[in-house]
């Protein structure tokens, strides 16, 4: 709360590109995960 | 004086610089900020918990390929079966690879997998045919190569219903050379066999200087029969053995070796030419025939 707004903006885009490399990781485990499901099939 | 009182509305000169209105704005802007941190952090949240799902999903499959591909070697290194495709093989494998490389299991996996398909790539150089050719009436799968084999395995199945019996070299206990006897659906008096790998010792019946090196040597060197191979063995090493022809060789009379001949050759002559008795008879035989 007592955070002033650059330091909120900072844990902003330090929370936002988190996010962006946790979707890249999910989609590449998707993409592993279906490809191993075909296989196995 | 209630009219005066509703007139004087704001006496005050109002000198401040604006700072109460900039508060104000930067106060919406944090609570703003802090909204959008707040939506940032619970997706942020969710997406953990996807990964962490998928990630457990992905590895429960991963190990349950992985089962399956030992599984497969296992039957490739007893009895050869149904083999995948290689396509199937290297797309198994790519998919594999392929998997996150923030896992450091995945490494070990490549590694394995690399390390098997190069293994494979061995065996598959140092796999030789050999043609026996046996008597009808012998029905037994043992092929006499000189090597001791101790047999692991005999299978029949419903695809080939010639049995086909699986030995391993006993000759050392780090040779890993195996051996797979099967009687050709050609011609059921010839065996074949086939040799997987290489030798890593000597030839037990070289050490020997007695019957096993004759015994040797009457099956690889003296009837050995041409080599012959095929388009579809372009790579193994095909020979034929003729095996009845060992059992004739096994009559004393039958020996061609040229030593062990000599050797008989001088003892008999020693022996006869010391009989006078031999030498008479052979003389009146000479001279009969001379007469004739």
């Amino acid at each position: 709360k007592d955070k002033s707004a650059s330091e909120l903006r900072e844990e902003l885009n330090r929370v936002n590109s988190e996010n962006k490399k946790i979707k890249e990781m999910l989609a590449t485990v998707y993409e592993n995960y279906y490809a191993l499901h075909h296989h196995l099939e | 004086m209630d009219q005066y009182s509703s007139s004087l509305v704001d006496t005050s000169l109002d000198l401040t610089i604006g700072i109460t209105r900039m508060r104000v704005e930067e106060d919406s802007t944090t609570s703003a900020l802090v909204e959008e941190l707040k939506r940032v952090n619970a997706e942020n949240k969710k997406l953990s918990e996807m990964l962490t799902l998928m990630c457990e999903n992905y590895n429960v499959l991963r190990k349950q390929l992985m089962e399956y591909v030992n599984k497969s070697e296992r039957d490739q290194t007893s009895p050869p079966k149904k083999r995948k495709s290689p396509a199937r093989d290297d797309a198994v494998s790519s998919a594999v690879i392929g998997g996150l490389s923030e896992s450091s299991s995945t490494d070990q996996d490549d590694q394995y997998i690399c390390k098997k398909q190069r293994e494979e790539t061995v065996v598959k150089e140092k796999v030789s045919r050999v043609y026996y050719k046996t008597e009808a009436s012998d029905t037994t799968l043992v092929v006499k190569d000189g090597y001791q084999w101790r047999k692991y395995g005999q299978k029949v199945t419903r695809d080939n219903p010639s049995p086909r019996a699986y030995f391993k070299c006993a000759c050392a206990p780090s040779c890993s050379v195996k051996k797979k006897v099967q009687r050709s659906v050609e011609d059921q008096s010839v065996l074949v066999a086939t040799y997987e790998g290489e030798h890593n010792h000597p030839m037990p019946s070289q050490m020997d200087s007695n019957s096993g090196l004759n015994r040797y040597i009457s099956l690889g060197g003296g009837h050995a029969a041409s080599a012959k191979g095929s388009s579809s063995l372009a790579n193994k090493h095909v020979t034929t053995v003729d095996l009845t022809e060992s059992k004739k060789v096994t009559s004393p009379s039958r020996i061609e070796f040229p030593e062990v001949q000599k050797l008989l050759v001088e003892q008999m002559a020693s022996s006869l030419t010391k009989d006078p008795n031999f030498t008479a008879a052979l003389a009146a035989a000479v001279t009969g025939r001379l007469y004739q």
